[in-house]
């Protein structure tokens, strides 16, 4: 799946449909509209309403040229386009093609419908071929359901459908066999701005655990990540919870064998969970030969699964599976990795299959398809503080903290602009 | 089934290749063609041989959403 770098901020969504198509009667047309978004319901917590006046997403079935600079082609071709979230969310459906309701006649509105919406809520295409975001329209399918490709795409955006059992601020890491499978659900820090994160937001490391925890080393403490920001009642200390394992870690990753590596001077350790794996510390000349002491950072990069260490100007990669595990072409310039800088303090992949560089205070999201840092509103670098660790205000001198900032710059927006489309852009947020 | 100037046109449309501009002529290496091609072929789950083979034509001509494929085609993201 592909996101496109937007989404909505609230998850009780509206719309309405202004234009119907001619040849269906409207109740029809309500009710297929309403089952393609129960598509998405059924897999996050979000809720579509449908409404009178100002909505979120407007639907409209027009002819041609309607306004939007982007005109429909007649029958066939296009059939439909959406605006992503922060463009207004709005679907327009060519009201030229014969629009059909459980058949296999005409174009399935339904079908259409439930993928254009995919576009209003911040998905792009898939290149997953059975995928519902997929660009090709798939014809009518009696026992439709979102593939799996779709719904990591959404859930990456807006997370998982939680049971509606009140606020969850249960904190259950440090508990072994206290996993239970719903950790990813995102929990709001009721004060989240309250930690020295905030202050000095540079840190050692981040890595994902195992269990699918997302954790932030600094110094001889630790955070927990949330969706968007550090969870209660942290930090705590390293040396309390990985027991034998110092402070000031200079590098991380966890490999597929589920096992993290902590990288510091000329040693390493491997530990599984909060356990040490053997005996450690050893020496990174013997378990990582080819690979420098004192590192900046390491990942597990998607684009292989290969290891990545960074330091300096350079970087290395580590296949365990061949010999030597560092080829000789290594280290490469790290200006390979397009729009990263050098000296790196952290990198790791988030779960919505981003790589995410970190430096000082600051960080760079890197889009694996296109092999560079995304270009996207507002640009990279941005401010780890307020987009990670969750700070009211950043420190001054950090940049991108405007979640708005320069959204009337592209062609995409001031196609919407012409348009006219009633959309609040308070309810949109572009994501870290 | 499209021709090299339709295929031109679908391929601008839908992100593979920077649009050209207003009313001025375009020309084009072939290299950037065929990669542009290629990068649709792979999208679209076809073989990927650089070439407007029947298959290309034949996806270029089913109906389809209207959004790009590749969204920031023409900025650093399609660089490689």
């Amino acid at each position: 799946y592909a996101l496109q770098g937007s989404r909505w901020k609230v998850k009780d969504l509206t719309y309405k449909i202004s234009k119907y198509p001619s040849k269906l009667k409207r109740a029809e047309v309500d009710k297929e509209i309403q089952r393609a978004f129960d598509v998405w319901t059924g897999y996050t917590d979000l809720t579509f309403t449908p409404k009178s006046g100002q909505v979120h997403i407007e639907i409209r079935f027009e002819y041609g040229e309607h306004g939007d600079g982007d005109p429909f082609d007649g029958p066939g071709g296009t059939l439909a386009h959406a605006y992503f979230p922060v463009f207004g969310g709005d679907a327009h459906f060519d009201a030229s093609e014969a629009w059909s309701i459980n058949s296999y006649k005409g174009t399935n509105l339904f079908q259409v419908a439930a993928h254009e919406f995919g576009h209003s809520l911040g998905l792009s295409h898939s290149d997953v071929r059975q995928a519902l975001m997929a660009p090709f329209y798939r014809g009518y399918d009696p026992v439709f359901d979102l593939d799996t490709d779709d719904i990591e795409g959404i859930q990456a955006l807006y997370g998982k459908k939680t049971m509606k059992t009140g606020p969850r601020f249960g904190d259950d890491d440090d508990q072994d066999g206290g996993f239970d499978g719903s950790h990813d659900v995102p929990s709001k820090t009721p004060s989240s701005a309250d930690h020295s994160l905030c202050d000095d937001p540079k840190f050692d490391t981040i890595f994902n655990s195992a269990e699918g925890y997302t954790y932030v080393f600094k110094g001889e403490k630790y955070w927990k990540l949330t969706e968007n920001s550090v969870a209660p009642g942290y930090p705590k200390l390293i040396s309390d919870n990985w027991i034998g394992l110092p402070g000031n870690i200079d590098a991380s990753f966890t490999y597929k064998n589920g096992k993290t590596y902590f990288f510091k001077g000329s040693k390493y350790w491997r530990y599984k969970g909060k356990r040490v794996d053997g005996l450690y510390p050893k020496e990174i000349s013997e378990g990582f030969t080819g690979i420098p002491d004192d590192l900046d950072a390491s990942m597990v990069w998607s684009g292989n699964g290969k290891i990545y260490f960074f330091k300096g100007s350079k970087f290395w990669r580590f296949d365990p599976s061949q010999r030597p595990p560092v080829k000789s072409t290594y280290p490469k310039p790290i200006s390979n990795w397009d729009g990263v800088p050098n000296n790196l303090n952290a990198v790791f992949q988030w779960t919505n299959g981003y790589t995410y560089f970190f430096k000082d205070n600051a960080y760079y999201r890197f889009n694996d398809r296109a092999f560079a840092v995304d270009a996207t509103t507002p640009a990279f670098p941005r401010s780890s503080a307020y987009w990670w660790f969750g700070c009211k205000e950043a420190p001054s001198g950090t940049i991108g903290t405007s979640k708005s900032s320069g959204l009337l710059i592209d062609e995409e927006s001031s196609r919407d602009n012409q348009f006219g489309s009633a959309h609040n852009d308070s309810d949109t947020e572009h994501y870290r | 089934a499209p021709s090299d100037s339709n295929a031109l046109l679908y391929l601008s449309q839908f992100g593979y290749l920077a649009p050209s501009k207003g009313n001025s002529s375009h020309l084009m290496d072939e290299k950037t063609y065929r990669k542009a091609i290629e990068d649709f072929q792979a999208f679209a789950g076809l073989e990927v041989t650089g070439e407007l083979d029947s298959d290309t034509q034949k996806t270029m001509v089913l109906p389809r959403c209207g959004v790009k494929d590749k969204v920031g085609t023409g900025d650093n993201r399609a660089k490689r």
